[in-house]
């Protein structure tokens, strides 16, 4: 299903971006 | 963690709530924070996803003849969209400043955003989905209901005829969900009562066909009637069964809050 495929690169996109902004916080903690 | 109620939608917002989970813990143990590197690509990248996801989302409201889907699937799609502009004010506000605490919350709170649009968005669509197999499980009760119609050896074979592929149907798309299912109890309860529906197929065929010749032969039709309807009942508890437990569903969105 189409819907599946656009839900699961939402939320691969958002995962890459919040991994980001992890690493940043996680060197000060 | 929360429980997902199907491995599709486990497998695909785990990862992402996992990573979201630990960026709410680092940033409320590191409250002032690091410089944020520029997140601008990143959110790009979400930015688009999201804007694919509206563009099939409203595509699948339009060609879905679902009126639950129709009116529940909007507002899935309004929160992810208003979510990716929270992600994208974020990142402005990042370039502007990397060590700006608003600029991190909306980062969290876009990222939150997306996780619960997305979540409802994947939970509607299986809810319509669990819809469509109930629709083949209410055919088959269907045709149950009228068992009673078949006096003949030839209403035998057509009701027969038509039975089986609707039957066929509804095991192989209930023994489908229930792969899909992550909570074991309701997966075993689907399944003892597939089994029991498989079961007592031949046996009410057999049933009807006792029927029919104690009704011919005027012997025993009282105990042939009995026992055709108990089958028939019987199969169709089983099938008012599977209907509740496909209907059945742990998700609780206040879990991510």
């Amino acid at each position: 299903e189409q819907i599946l495929d656009a839900a699961k690169c939402i939320a691969a996109a958002t995962a890459a971006l919040v991994k980001s902004a992890s690493a940043a916080q996680r060197e000060l903690v | 963690m929360p429980v997902f109620h199907t491995k599709t939608i486990e497998s695909i917002l785990e990862p992402v709530a996992q990573q979201v989970s630990m960026l709410v813990i680092l940033h409320e143990e590191a409250e002032d924070g690091n410089a944020m590197p520029d997140l601008a690509q990143p959110v790009r990248t979400v930015k688009i996803a999201v804007d694919n996801l509206v563009k099939v989302g409203y595509e699948t409201i339009n060609s879905s003849d679902d009126q639950i889907l129709k009116q529940d699937m909007p507002p899935a799609l309004r929160r992810v969209d208003e979510s990716s502009l929270l992600l994208l004010q974020a990142s402005d506000m990042l370039r502007a400043d990397p060590y700006s605490g608003p600029a991190r919350k909306k980062l969290i709170e876009g990222s939150r955003g997306i996780l619960q649009g997305t979540s409802s968005l994947l939970l509607t669509f299986d809810e319509s989905e669990v819809r469509k197999i109930i629709r083949t499980c209410k055919n088959v009760l269907e045709y149950l209901a009228i068992t009673e119609v078949v006096e003949r050896m030839e209403d035998l074979v057509t009701y027969v005829k038509n039975l089986s592929p609707v039957i066929t149907k509804m095991m192989k798309e209930v023994d489908n969900r229930k792969e899909e299912l992550t909570h074991i109890v309701h997966r075993d309860m689907l399944k003892r009562s597939l089994d029991q529906v498989k079961n007592l197929t031949p046996v009410l065929i057999s049933g009807i066909k006792i029927f029919i010749t104690a009704k011919a032969n005027n012997l025993g039709f009282n105990e042939a009637q009995n026992n055709r309807d108990y089958v028939v009942r019987k199969m169709s508890d089983e099938i008012h069964e599977i209907i509740r437990v496909l209907l059945l569903t742990t998700y609780d969105e206040d879990e991510w809050d």
